[in-house]
């Protein structure tokens, strides 16, 4: 079924952006 | 890496105001006339970072300000000078190239896109901070088209931010 494909593939898109987030440094030097 | 999607105000709107009742605030925070007096958006401040949006600092935000566009104003200005100040000071960075909410219209015309900027500044705030682990964590339990957009608009702010 292409739209169970696209919504996984969107949902893919989020966690990927979102784990990456998670594991960004953040915070001003020192 | 492709293009960042262009942001749709009002919806980016919407989707920030479902995301801001995730925090709990006592101050009403479910439509964007509640939002105008700025209360609420100080209280998730404060929950972002208590150190920082110390109870001095949200002592000079006025609650029950009513329609009185002035006091909303006053307060809108003090919350955007806190945000920004809270990303040169503690997160390290600058906003640039970002246009800035006109808070004249969100006081005086309850301007869903200008509040959504305001918004769009705050979930900078969240999703940089040393607590942002649990605020990701609950942006990532949302519906997928809320994530969606969220995501749209931490995209934006990131082209724009300059360590």
């Amino acid at each position: 079924d292409p739209n169970m494909k696209g919504a996984a593939a969107n949902e893919g898109v989020l966690a990927n952006f979102f784990n990456s987030l998670l594991s960004k440094k953040t915070g001003a030097p020192g | 890496m492709s293009a960042p999607e262009t942001v749709d105000r009002v919806e980016l709107c919407e989707s920030l105001l479902t995301w801001i009742q995730t925090f709990g605030v006592e101050a009403a925070c479910s439509t964007v006339d509640e939002l105008t007096g700025g209360l609420a958006m100080a209280q998730v401040l404060q929950k972002i970072d208590v150190v920082y949006f110390t109870d001095a600092w949200i002592s000079r935000i006025k609650a029950d300000v009513g329609d009185n566009w002035r006091l909303k104003i006053s307060n809108l200005k003090k919350i955007l000078k806190g945000i920004l100040d809270y990303n040169h000071e503690i997160l390290g960075q600058q906003i640039n190239d970002f246009t800035l909410p006109d808070v004249g219209l969100i006081a005086e015309h309850s301007d869903a896109a200008e509040l959504g900027r305001m918004l769009q500044l705050i979930l900078g705030c969240a999703v940089n901070c040393e607590q942002k682990q649990e605020y990701i964590q609950t942006i990532m339990m949302m519906e997928e088209s809320v994530q969606h957009v969220v995501m749209t608009a931490i995209q934006e702010l990131m082209s724009k931010e300059t360590p």
